[in-house]
């Protein structure tokens, strides 16, 4: 087990708070089309301090934030909290559980919080350098990037090696 | 640095080779450097060759072959660097039934290390998993979870959502 | 020719909007031309708002819904210069059962006057045709043709090849 | 009624004659990945004259040639004949059926055929040409290229809107 919740208040099409749990193995995480699968893929990739707008599927940053419905209002705030259990002490903390946070406000700033206490987006990322999980690239396939594997420019590739080195 | 990028890149060569083997039942397939003089830029170059049929270059591949192939590329970036968890968006949209199940049966070796998440529409990934999370909008633009469970009418399994049962 | 373009342009900009909110049920979307004063060589943008929600850039849509505003666009097309006959291969690929279902209905009226054919393997759209042509290799490497029905198990529609009968 | 029936041999994975006919209203073209069924999609552009080699996923024209497998030798002729009806008179040409067939030799020798009689390209081609059938952006969508009318790029949308204009 390393992931192990994940909450969603504000982020993209998660105006209300929502939970979700993990299990170990294989999780089948289903749904119509366009009813916020992939925005979840995006809300795990974000908190771990994802900062390409473009692999988030967003113009600028603040694109995160819940824009409204013909319903509902557009939201001012968007975070996400992830807990990982840290029992294999995969990442390089004393703790046995880990929970990330990341906020970001329409006028742009961001805040980020680990275990509660306020810290740097450097922070959240290189505590999972090592591991190889912070980067989107490899533990992460976005929805079509297999076909970026399967490109005709055989330069696209190399970023699969590369992140293994 | 280049011996670190050549070591790993010729271990997921090796790897690559036999993944390739075990999807496909068969056939082989390997990788190589379009430009070995100039190791740090070089693309890699994907040579396939599916059981019974002719060594040729990944662009004529059929789309389900092409995915297989891009699998075991992966799978054989895995081996060399595990991740603790993994997040895979609708990797199986051009498979058809029977690839599904191959693709399954090396990825439950793998998920016994590894937590692995997979957006997914098609019924077989659903039934190989061990949990299921639904996702879905009552109210249009909403994301919101749902409880799905594997349930059997008239003898066939389905998946049923909360309201259903 | 400009006026060419521009007339034809028009008229599949406004079949566009209303295929749209056929195949989604309601919504709204648009194109617009990137560069207007240069419409020989101007891009063509497309703004899509499914039901209920907001009115975004096709980029944030997701998978599904961007291949059914990609259907939409083409059946305007067809709209403006029906073919006789049509070959969409895997253009479902990225739908769920339902939207399947809504592609199916409006395909059927443009069933009418030309013929479609379909790959997919998908069952929902097999069982929304007329006719079933299979191929399958019963020589590695060796395509032919094979008959498929739509027969009955054990009270479920299946797809059986000759010899399963 | 258009396409009426279609015969490969020697073109990609038919080494065997194979025989298709086709249907009124919607026809579904299914098989297992790898089987031939966008083989089949390549046949149709080709013999209305596609010579875009890219787009029939070859590397040079040669290569639709079946080129063996295990135990079959590579074959030195591919052709591909289609038979269409003409009863609605959407082709400039009396007779109320007409066959088209294309042929070539690993030489690179190409051969082409109108009912029979020996012509060229160019009369193929152009027997198509008002009906917007022979261009093969307009009425035959190729696997994956859905993907291209989603394009982030707006001009790369432009083939639709200019092959109905
Ligand atoms: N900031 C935002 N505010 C509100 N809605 C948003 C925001 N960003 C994205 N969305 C909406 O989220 C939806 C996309 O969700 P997502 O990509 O997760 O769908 P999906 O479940 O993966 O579907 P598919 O099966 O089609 O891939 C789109 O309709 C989009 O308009
Ligand atoms: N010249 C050739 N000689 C022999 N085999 C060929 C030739 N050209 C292509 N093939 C083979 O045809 C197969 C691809 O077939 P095709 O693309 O039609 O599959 P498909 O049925 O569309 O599958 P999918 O469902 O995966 O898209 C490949 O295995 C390829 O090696
Ligand atoms: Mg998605
Ligand atoms: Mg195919």
């Amino acid at each position: 087990m390393f992931l192990k919740s994940l909450e969603l208040y504000g982020f993209k099409s998660f105006p209300d708070k929502v939970s979700l749990e993990f299990a170990d193995g294989i999780t089948s995480l289903l749904g119509p089309n366009g009813c916020g699968k992939s925005n979840i893929v995006d809300a795990i990739k974000w908190v771990l301090g994802e900062q390409s707008t473009k692999t988030l599927r967003a113009g600028k940053m603040e694109d995160v934030i819940f824009n409204g419905t013909d319903n509902r209002k557009p939201l001012q705030v968007a975070e996400v909290s992830l807990v990982i259990s840290n029992e294999e002490h995969h990442l390089p903390l004393d703790d046995p559980e880990v929970e990330i946070k990341r906020r970001i406000f329409r006028t742009g700033e961001s805040e980020y919080y680990l275990n509660k206490n306020r810290v740097l987006l450097k922070n959240i990322r290189e505590l999972f350098f090592d591991t190889g999980v912070g980067k989107s690239a490899y533990s992460i396939l976005e929805q079509g990037k297999i076909d970026q594997i399967l490109s005709s420019k055989p330069e696209d590739r190399r970023f699969i090696f590369e992140e293994a080195a | 640095s280049e011996e670190l990028f050549i070591a790993s890149y010729k271990q997921i060569a090796h790897n690559f080779q036999e993944m390739f083997r075990r999807l496909f039942g068969g056939g082989k397939a390997e990788l190589t450097l379009v430009d070995p003089d100039n190791v740090l830029e070089s693309g890699i170059d994907i040579l396939a060759q599916p059981p019974g049929k002719k060594l040729t270059h990944l662009s004529l591949l059929s789309g389900g072959e092409r995915s297989m192939t891009a699998v075991a590329l992966l799978f054989a970036t895995y081996q060399v660097k595990p991740s603790p968890f993994c997040v895979l968006d609708e990797i199986d949209a051009a498979l058809d039934d029977r690839n599904i199940g191959y693709f399954l049966s090396v990825l439950d070796e793998f998920a016994m290390k590894s937590q692995f998440i997979i957006i997914t529409h098609n019924k077989h990934t659903v039934m190989g998993s061990q949990t299921l999370l639904g996702v879905t909008q009552m109210e249009p633009g909403v994301s919101s979870m749902v409880s799905y469970k594997i349930g059997n009418v008239a003898g066939e399994d389905v998946i049923l959502n909360d309201d259903q049962e």
